[in-house]
Parts: C-alpha cells; structure tokens; sequence
C-alpha cells in the first residue's frame, strides 16, 4: 500500500502511556521503538 | 485487510449471517424431530397427558432463542474474562471464538457452558497469554479435562483461523491521528476520557452483529460519532476533507465531497452511520430467559425428563 | 484428499509426511501435528503456524495450503519445499556465486518484510527455516515461535531464536524487543552465506555472548544507551570493535555495499539496526551482479 492513509508524525502525539515507557530503562535496552506502535496503531486504524 | 481471514472467512451480509444461523438451527431441529419419533416409537405406552406435555415442553429452540442464548454468554465471558484480569484483547478473542463457534453449532448441541472455558483457555493461547490448563481451570473453577474437551471443536469450527483485529488497536490509531489532524484543537485531558468511554464501548460492541458486518475501523469511528459527534465531524472534515454544506434546501447538514480521489467521505459517514445503529442495537437477554431456553434444550434433548 | 506417501521428519510436536493433494496432483508436505500427551492441549506451537500462516500469502513465505482434522490429529497441508538453505551453505560441492547469494539475500528479507508489515515477529529465523522450492524460490517456513509484535505493555520471552542467530539483546535477557530480533538472525545468516559456515557459533548461552562480542566488539552505553541496566553486561568481557580491514579480510569477496549491509544488520543496538526496507533498498542491491534469477539457483 503505496499511499497510507495517515502520516505518522511522532512530535504531534501526546500518548502519556507511550512515553512514559519510552523512558523506562529496561524498554530502551530492549530496542523498544514508540514509531513502531504508533505505526501499528495507525495501521490498524486505516486497514 | 482484504488479505486477513477475519475479512475473507468472517464478514457477512445480514442476510447471509441470518441464513447461517437458521440453517445451524434447522440442521439439529430436524435431528431432534427425528430423534423424538424414535423416541414415541420406543416408548408406546405413554399417556394422553404425558404426551401432550413432551408436545408442548420438548420442542427445539428457535434461531433467535438460540442468539439470545450465546449472547448471554458471550456478556458472561466479557465480566468473567474481567474477574480472571485477562487482557482487554485476551477476552475480546474469547468471544470472538465464542460466537464464532456458534455459527457452526447449535447450543442443542454444545451446551453454552461448556464451551464457555474451552473459548477463554484458547484464547489465552491464542493471544499469547499462556497459562497451564490446571492453574486456569482453577481459577475458573472446572477441571481440565472440561476445558480441554471442545478445543479441537472450537479450532475446527474456528475454519483454523485464530487472528483477530480487535478495534482497540484502531482506537488507539485514531487517538493518535486525530491528535495530527486537529492538531491544537484538542484538549489531551478530554481526549484521554473520550479514549476510555470509547474503550468501554467497544468492549459492547463485540457482542453484537457489527463485527460480521463492518471493519474494526468502521466500528471505532462509529463509536466515536457516538460518543462525540462534534469531535468526529471535526476529524472528518478536515480528514476527508468534507465540507459542511449548510445552505442546503432543507436545513439538514449536507456534506459535499471536495476532493473526489480521497476516501468517499459520505459514502463512509454513511457506512459509520448504518454501523453505529448496529452497534445500539444491544441484545441483552436477562437471565431468566438464559434459565428457560437452557430447560427447553434440556427437554428436547431429553424428552423423557418431561 | 490429500495422501501421506513417506515420512520424512518427526520433531517434537509433529511427523511431517511427503504426499499429494489428489484433486490437483500436487505435491505437498503434512504437518501432523502430534496431540496426545500435550497436558495444555494443543500445543503453543502448532497455534502459532496456524495463525499466523493462514494471515499470509507471499512468494517467499510458505505457503499454507489446508489444514484438516484427522483420527483426532491436526493435518497442516504445506507446499512441498525439498531443499533449505543449510543443506546448500553445507554442501560444499555446490559452488554458488556473490549473485546467488545477493538472490537468498533479497527473498529472505522479502519474506521477513512481508511478515513484519503485518507485525508477525518470526523469532527463529536460521538457515534451515529458509526452504527452497523446486523452482528456486526462497521461503521462510517454521512459524512455531512466531508472534504478533508486542503490544506496548506486554512482556515477551527473550527465550526465543536458535543461539546462534540470537541478538544481543535477547542474549542478555530483553522483553521488550522488535522485529530487529529477526534482522540481527538475517545478518548472520548473510555472513554465513558469503563464509560458508556459521558465523557466530557459540557453545552454549554464555559462549554466544563472548563469541558475539568478539567477533563484532562490546557494546558500550555510548552506542547502546542503557545496556548496563542488563545483569548480565557486567560480567562480559570488553573487545574493540573489528575495523574496517579486519572486515574486509574476514568477507575478501564482500564488496563495499554488502559490508555496510551486513554491519547494519548487525548492528548491537536494536534501535540502529538496519528495518527490512532500508535492507532492501541498500545499495548492495543496485549493484552489480544483479541476483541470480530463482530458477537459475543452484
């Protein structure tokens, strides 16, 4: 799907629970990426 | 989407999601009849009064006796998922399976009770969510072996497809996305309790029909509309680009589309619209009723208790 | 329907058979998956191939073809796939070319690029889970630990992969991970394509850690923020990090672009490690030689 339906732009999203484990240590050791949720989500969103 | 089984093998037509509910229920009434003349051949000597009873008590239950009943269970699962602290997409699985499972049996057959488990234990598997079948069914009170008894049914009747995309997920991309589209026009504290309403109104929303009829995004947007139409006009307009055309003869709100390329934003509002009436019409059957149907089973399957 | 003509593998929770799908002639594979015995019921393993399968339909994925219940059994039918990667890379009568290895290279990371988009982890990718079909195509098979990406909250097993295609962040005990598991599996596979054996055989758990690391340096809190929260970092060994050169002379055949392909792969800190697209837009695959066509592979 060339063109999705949505722009994922991480600076407009204020998703307390995301960031909050964006800071947790043991989630930034793992690689854990907040754009790949919100890729999903919004995938998600606009199957 | 178009790709996933629960698009290819789980989406139908009223119509269609009518007719595979009437033919399950035709399937075993027919077999039930039969089984009950061999039961008067077998058993002669019977009285006037005795038959007459096992006439009126023992007869099948009806198409919608029999929605009324899953349905009553499939709330069930939902409070006892709740009670075990299953995961929100743990217990939406479990009815998922549940109803599906009932598009292919008749609760003449499977008594509801007995698969209630088999559903919630696989849906643990399922969803990644692994617990040992002791310490499950001690938590739920039954034994293994009763919630082993129905998987390889439930998986059968299952067409062997267990993915499921629950619109929670969808919830949360339109969270976001609308966060983009209005962006400084809303307020996060606000917008974190329409998150939640919304949330609690999925979790219905699987219960009824819609989820054969519609996407998972079609149903969030339909609760969202729901739950706040201003909101979600906003979104939609700047969105899909709709534009509020109020200078139409009569007054109601008209949306003219404006850039035709895009997703046809009325043929779409439309689409939420159709979804959100679904969505309230809410089957929920008191439990007495569950008690009456469940006894008529019981009779028709065992005339010889009448 | 289908015909079970020969076994030709048993594992722990299945038989596979040779047989043919009678209406079309074709030859498949039955996965028999083996249910008795299994206190849980039917196995975690057989779940996961069947749910995650039936989701996809890709060149390079395997291909689901039915599944059935028999004598209490469940039956995954399978396109026949005789041949994988590790019997070819083992063979050493089989000369294959940087061509062929640049064609395994771009259907295996089809493949995982295909289960990623639809945010199915693989989480065993090795050598003899990559099959080949009579016609040359490369495809990811063995689904048994595959899953959904995380949801953000959850906690996954880091017990995951075959050791020694197993990330480092794995190794040292991650629950949070992403698709990157798999990249890092993709990059050592490549390197063992270009060295024709294994690249980072570890004897057990501890030995693939120190094998790792001296084959590609210890990774400090300045590339790999807070990896010294792991228990285990602190009781490594520190190596340097190979150079360039030292690269070099281990893959003399390596151009410069497949260098930079496999380190991006390889990369230690899973939040730099190169994702399937930027792989299959890299420059090693616009470059000469272009990839063997499938039919043309040995």
């Amino acid at each position: 799907d060339l063109h999705k339906r949505y722009v994922l732009s991480e600076a407009h999203y204020e998703d307390p629970f995301i960031k909050s484990l964006q800071t947790k240590k043991e989630y930034i050791a793992s690689g854990f990426r907040a754009d790949y949720v919100y890729d999903r989500m919004l995938t998600e969103a606009f199957m | 989407y178009r790709h996933s089984t629960q698009y290819r093998f789980w989406s139908f037509t009223p119509e269609r999601l009518a007719q595979i509910r009437s033919d399950v229920n035709a399937r075993v009434t027919t077999k039930t009849q039969l089984d009950m003349k061999v039961f008067l051949e077998s058993h002669p000597n019977l009285t006037q009064d005795e038959l007459a009873a096992i006439k009126v008590k023992a007869v099948p239950v009806s198409p919608h006796e029999e929605l009324l009943l899953v349905n009553y269970f499939a709330r069930m699962i939902l409070s006892f998922a709740g009670k075990m602290n299953l995961p929100t997409e743990v217990a939406a699985t479990a009815v998922s399976f549940f109803r599906k499972f009932f598009l292919s049996n008749s609760v003449m057959e499977f008594p509801p009770k007995e698969v209630f488990h088999t559903t919630l234990f696989f849906a643990c598997k399922s969803e990644n969510y692994f617990m040992g079948v002791e310490s499950f069914a001690k938590k739920a009170k039954t034994s293994a072996d009763a919630v082993l008894k129905h998987e390889f049914k439930l998986l059968e009747s299952l067409n062997f497809t267990l993915m499921n995309h629950h619109p929670y997920k969808a919830l949360h991309g339109f969270f976001l996305d609308i966060q983009n589209v209005l962006s400084g026009k809303v307020d996060m504290k606000y917008m974190g309790q329409v998150y939640t309403n919304c949330k609690k109104s999925i979790s219905d929303a699987l219960l009824t029909d819609a989820i054969y009829f519609y996407t998972p995004p079609q149903i969030t947007l339909a609760i969202l509309l729901t739950e706040d139409e201003a909101l979600m006009m906003r979104y939609m307009q700047l969105k899909f680009n709709l534009n509020v055309d109020t200078s139409s003869a009569n007054g109601q709100k008209e949306f003219k589309q404006e850039d035709p390329s895009a997703i046809n934003a009325e043929r779409l509002l439309e689409i939420i619209k159709s979804c959100q009436a679904v969505i309230e019409e809410k089957i929920i059957p008191a439990k007495d009723d569950a008690v009456k149907i469940t006894a008529k089973i019981h009779y028709s399957q065992n005339p010889i208790s009448v | 329907e289908y015909s079970k003509e020969k076994k030709v593998g048993e594992g722990t929770y299945a038989v596979v058979y040779l047989g043919t799908k009678r209406s079309s002639n074709r030859r498949i594979a039955i996965k028999e998956i083996k249910t008795s015995g299994f206190k849980d019921g039917l196995d975690m393993s057989a779940i996961r191939e069947v749910k995650y399968l039936q989701e996809m339909q890709h060149v390079n994925v395997i291909e689901l073809v039915d599944v059935f219940m028999a004598q209490n059994n469940l039956n995954l039918v399978l396109e026949f796939l005789p041949a994988d990667l590790e019997m070819v890379i083992k063979d050493t009568s089989i000369l294959f070319t940087q061509a062929d290895i640049k064609s395994w290279l771009l259907m295996t990371l089809r493949g995982v690029h295909h289960c990623h988009r639809n945010f199915i982890l693989h989480r065993d990718l090795k050598p003899n889970n990559l099959l080949l079909s009579p016609d040359g195509q490369l495809k990811i098979a063995d689904f048994g630990l595959a899953r959904n990406m995380g949801s953000p909250q959850e906690f996954l097993t880091s017990n995951v992969v075959t050791r020694w295609y197993r990330a480092p962040e794995l190794l040292f005990g991650a629950r949070h991970y992403t698709g990157a598991v798999d990249m890092w599996s993709v990059g050592v596979i490549f390197a063992e394509l270009m060295l024709r054996i294994p690249y980072l055989p570890g004897k057990d758990d501890i030995d693939q850690i120190d094998v790792t690391f001296r084959a590609l340096g210890t990774p400090t809190d300045k590339d790999w923020p807070e990896i010294s929260t792991f228990s285990a970092y602190n009781k490594i060994q520190i190596y340097p990090p190979p150079s360039r050169e030292e690269l070099r002379r281990r893959f003399i055949a390596a151009t410069e672009n497949a260098l930079d392909l496999m380190s991006g792969m390889l990369l230690m800190n899973p939040h730099k490690r190169l994702d399937p697209i930027q792989c299959l837009t890299s420059e090693y695959f616009l470059e000469l030689p272009e990839p063997t066509v499938p039919s043309e592979l040995p």
